[in-house]
């Protein structure tokens, strides 16, 4: 099973 | 007052088609520099961002920066109203709580306006910042839409892995696994055909089929796509808009616990 990352992880929220 | 004239209105109605699946709400931004969206299906695992610039339109006229929050299911109801060769014309009034689409048939006989009521929707913007990528591969947009399709029949999950010898897609499920490597190959009669490999470093991800084939829904508007791949980063897969701009989805990895 793989893990799913989220996107917000990658971005900063502005 | 808003006011937005395209000529190809089917760029619209492929730009609403390549979004409507992924993502239910959104808020489309106008402001001088064009007309763009942001934003992220709802399990927040990929990110879609489009850019139409106000060049790319006949007429554009935004007095201020806009921001209409609109069901992209019900738009493109609206737009499937529009014929392929009509002109097509986004209207709202600041403040107002509707906008009107406009379209126009080519030898004007026809001429029907639709208006669809805007919504208030909370959106999280998120800044990407230009990147590196360790690879970049540019391909025929349809033939990257075959090998998401060929894949997801077999298995869930995509690896895809730039080395000197090519791209490789590769998948595993129960009933067996499946490699397609595509080699570089720019001897070719249209360069739209062109298989194009950068690679700085080479790389390996995974990632969800189910969302590249959504990604490849936006393949009627460019014959090409490139896809562009970090370590550890998300994937972009861009296609063009015409001259006027671009379709960006941003997809996050998937690593093995």
């Amino acid at each position: 099973p793989d893990k799913q990352f989220d996107i917000t992880l990658f971005y900063k929220d502005l | 007052m808003l006011e937005l004239r395209l000529v190809q209105g089917s760029l619209l109605k492929k730009v609403l088609e390549s979004i409507k699946d992924l993502v239910n709400d959104a808020n489309f931004d106008c402001s001088s520099t064009g007309f763009s969206l942001q934003a992220m299906d709802s399990s927040h695992v990929a990110l879609v961002s489009l850019l139409l610039r106000s060049e790319g339109f006949e007429h554009y006229r935004c007095d201020r920066n806009l921001s209409m929050g609109m069901n992209l299911g019900n738009m493109s109801k609206m737009l499937k109203c529009a014929g392929n060769d009509d002109i097509i014309t986004i209207k709202a009034d600041d403040g107002g709580d509707t906008v009107t689409f406009m379209f126009e048939s080519p030898t004007q006989d026809k001429i029907a306006d639709f208006e669809m009521k805007l919504m208030d929707i909370d959106s999280e913007h998120l800044g990407i910042p230009d990147a590196e990528y360790h690879s970049i591969v540019r391909m025929p947009s349809s033939e990257f839409q075959r090998i998401c399709k060929d894949l997801s029949t077999i298995g869930d999950t995509v690896v895809i892995s730039v080395t000197k010898e090519g791209v490789k897609f590769s998948t595993a499920g129960d009933i067996g696994t499946a490699n397609i490597v595509l080699r570089q190959n720019t001897t070719v009669d249209k360069p739209e055909d062109a298989i194009v490999i950068e690679m700085n470093e080479p790389v390996s991800l995974s990632f969800a089929l189910r969302y590249m084939n959504s990604f490849t829904k936006a393949t009627p508007l460019s014959d090409t796509v490139t896809i562009s791949l970090s370590s550890e980063l998300p994937v972009v897969v861009e296609y063009k808009v015409a001259e006027m701009g671009y379709i960006r989805y941003y997809l996050a990895p998937k690593i093995e616990e």
